[in-house]
């Protein structure tokens, strides 16, 4: 079950629909500094399911949202696996899980947002969510993001542990 | 409960102590605290590169801690392969010998999981199947899609 | 007190300015966070590289922040030079063109003060005036004096 | 006032005396991972009085002293410096400042050390030591160790406006 593609819409540096098709193997990424390069890997975090901005380097969900030329009020990002082998239990060959966050300010919560989660275009709950992405072995243990390469020698013993814990 | 981590832990441990062999040419394993009851300890690292005697995971250098670290990913990589791994820069302390035993590590790995992996170093760039390069302009960022490693090197070359 | 303060604080800011512009073609600036009563308040530095808004220091790339964080280490030497500065692996997160630029600056500025900087990365390497190689044999260090960059090129290039 | 040379005997992964002359304008310093370059850093900052051993990645003092084939008991860094410009009150072409840690173990305190500083040879107390190098400008802001190159942008706006308090 691998990623087919990404599209990135409004996502922090990405101002427009961006589409990344992925293949099979080992893609590298590669460009000036302050280009984008992770801020795809936070694009990815974002749909995984992220709670906490600071992960991604925002202070707010909000401020994940495209500011420039144009600002837009929302920003959306699907990730689209290939399900061929019916790895997840989805009657599809391809199942796009999609986040998006949407600004709805508010008297007295100028910072309001809604947030939504879509698998293959509909409207699914986190638990939904999630459940798909436990079942197709995808979690934030994946991803390493910038800085954290030596994180796994840095933890605690205890926190380390619990890593295994987690497989078991 | 216990059976179960044990389970995991005896093949992950497995895997550690052939992985950093094969990429450092030296001795890493993986110890519990608490072999009686798992739970109440933590899990150690040790490592003993080559020529050296098994040392503190403090006293590592930037370079030996990544190799002690990516080993751990990848052991468990090897026990239950996820779908697919994005790693951002993680050949950042690595010399460029390091970085290319990583690089072709991935490069294997990546028959049996899919790896998206950002770089700036040209050893790593050389080592996948596809790059793609990310620039931006007014800070908008664009995406070049299939580049090969000659016109990257034209992309992070100094003129 | 204050008067002493505002003295350094300006000259400082001044050089910011200019080293930011001068390393990235956009602006930099230190702001205090309470101008009447310094001491109440911190030091903020806001960024704004080239085609970009003034960006929040969190959201910034890796390679921006070394950049930011090197233009104000630089600021300060510029106004209080000490007699030697010691970098390890500055260049670590900066692509080619970024490191190159900060190599040269290091050069121009180590007429003034001596330098002493550890890196693993060629283009850094190429702009030093003096090249020691450090190894080490069954966990011993030896240095190696006075290497050339070609010498350098065969103990980093990868066979 | 330049440092001329730095003499490393038994600290870290130097298991002899080693000297290393410098010379003035940029001298790079490069190697395998592991070699020690770091450590030639950490040396510099062992002399300059650092007295947290976790600032030396190092849990206790007596850690720095060389474990290799020969085990040493004790490990002494010196920096040379040039002093022809009278830069410094001191009436000497050259200064060294020296600090040595010797293993003393106790029967109630194994790892017990001994801790010398000397000015071109002579004992000194730490206040003294700690005045020439302030007086020379050298303190540890002139020290950026690996890993650390972000940390002015991510330290709290107080603490970077301290730094502006110092030079005042
Ligand atoms: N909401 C947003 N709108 C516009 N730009 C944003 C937004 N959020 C972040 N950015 C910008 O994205 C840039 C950082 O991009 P990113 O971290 O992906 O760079 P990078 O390619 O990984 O660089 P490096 O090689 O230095 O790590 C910053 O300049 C930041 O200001
Ligand atoms: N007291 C000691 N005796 C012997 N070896 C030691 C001692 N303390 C540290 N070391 C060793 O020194 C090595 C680290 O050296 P150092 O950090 O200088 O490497 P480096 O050249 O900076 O590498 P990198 O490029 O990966 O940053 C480690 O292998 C560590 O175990
Ligand atoms: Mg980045
Ligand atoms: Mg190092």
């Amino acid at each position: 079950m691998y990623l087919r593609e990404i599209q990135i819409e409004n996502f922090k540096s990405f101002g427009n629909r961006v589409r990344i098709p992925f293949l099979t193997g080992f893609t590298a990424i590669t460009g000036p500094n302050g280009s984008g390069k992770s801020n795809i890997i936070d694009a990815i975090l974002f749909v995984l399911g992220v709670r906490s901005p600071k992960m991604v380097r925002a202070e707010r969900l909000t401020d994940l949202i495209h500011k420039g030329a144009k600002d837009a009020n929302y920003c959306k990002v699907s990730l689209i696996f290939d399900n061929s082998s019916r790895e997840l239990p989805v009657d599809s060959d391809e199942i796009i899980l999609t986040r998006k966050i949407k600004k709805a300010p508010l008297p007295n919560k100028p910072d309001n947002y809604y947030s939504y989660y879509y698998i293959n275009g509909k409207s699914a709950s986190l638990s939904e969510f999630i459940g798909l992405l436990s079942e197709g072995n995808i979690s934030e243990n994946c991803i390493v993001q910038q800085g954290d390469v030596t994180a796994i020698v840095e933890m605690s013993d205890m926190q380390r542990r619990k890593i295994i814990d987690e497989l078991a | 409960k216990k059976e179960a981590f044990f389970e995991v832990f005896n093949k992950v441990r497995e895997n550690y102590r052939k992985i950093y062999s094969q990429l450092t040419g030296g001795e890493g394993d993986l110890i519990l605290e608490n072999e009686e009851n798992p739970f109440e300890g933590g899990l150690i690292i040790k490592v003993k590169p080559p020529g050296k005697r098994s040392l503190s995971l403090k006293s590592l250098s930037g370079g030996e801690k990544s190799i002690a670290s990516l080993s751990f990913i990848f052991a468990i990589q090897e026990y239950e392969p996820s779908s697919f791994y994005a790693l951002d820069e993680i050949d950042m302390f690595l010399d460029e010998k390091n970085a290319e035993k990583v690089a072709k590590m991935i490069s294997e790995n990546s028959r049996k999981a899919q790896f998206i992996v950002v770089s700036l170093r040209r050893i790593t760039l050389m080592q996948a199947d596809h790059i793609y390069g990310v620039t931006s302009s007014n800070g908008v960022s664009t995406i070049i899609g299939n580049v090969n490693v000659r016109e990257v090197e034209k992309m992070v070359e100094v003129k």
